[in-house]
């Protein structure tokens, strides 16, 4: 899942 | 990033802003959970280990090396610094029954079964139950300080702009990130009772909130 390619959200 | 994203960040800026300097201009944390708090370190330390592994922008940096010394400088007021004042008695909760579902869940539900991602899916479940030795303090003591109120409306406020945030970016970029989603509801869930004492009792000028 994209999520996985890093989180922006604090 | 949006306005609700925004609002929320500084939202939770704010919240922990006014609670050290609740705690050092008092010199005193007394009515504070010092496990929620400890809770909320550890829910930065294992969220931001990625400040050493991918850069996504200079806001993302600074607000994790901001809420990481104030987390950390908040614990160290209540357990160092003014522990005489720590009201060990009432501060009970059982952090145990919170973290073994955290980690078990974590194992189970994540994007990635690699040691980042785990630690980020246990730091968003963390965050979720984190403020629950600090409402069982309230109910335990039956008052809340009004600046512990504040303290407490300003995070919920910012987990409801973070719902608003979410909304607006699975309108605008189609982005939907359900772990977050699912832990951040659950999270705000628990501040509604709060929410409801809070404006029923502290905006009606009544100073502390006391509990029925």
């Amino acid at each position: 899942a994209d999520e996985a390619a890093g989180h922006d959200e604090l | 990033m949006n306005i609700f994203r925004l609002a929320g960040d500084v939202s939770h800026l704010v919240a922990i802003i006014i609670l050290l300097l609740k705690i050092w201009r008092s010199k005193s944390c007394a009515g504070i959970s010092g496990k929620s708090q400890v809770l909320f370190a550890l829910v930065f330390s294992t969220r931001y280990l990625d400040l050493f592994t991918v850069f996504v922008s200079v806001y993302n940096v600074v607000m994790k090396v901001v809420f990481l010394a104030l987390s950390y400088a908040t614990v160290y007021l209540i357990y160092m610094r003014f522990r005489n004042s720590y009201d060990s008695e009432n501060d009970t909760f059982r952090v145990e029954f919170l973290l073994v579902p955290v980690i078990g869940l974590s194992f189970l539900e994540n994007y990635a079964f690699t040691p980042l991602e785990i630690l980020w899916t246990f730091s968003i479940f963390l965050e979720a139950v984190a403020i629950m030795p600090q409402l069982f303090m309230i109910t335990k003591t039956g008052e809340a300080e009004s600046i512990t109120t504040h303290y407490l409306f300003f995070l919920g406020l910012y987990r409801a702009l973070y719902i608003a945030n979410w909304v607006w970016r699975y309108h605008m970029e189609g982005f939907f990130d359900q772990i977050a989603v699912v832990s951040g509801v659950v999270q705000t869930i628990f501040y509604c009772d709060f929410f409801y004492l809070y404006v029923t009792r502290v905006l009606r000028g009544k100073g502390k909130m006391s509990l029925p």
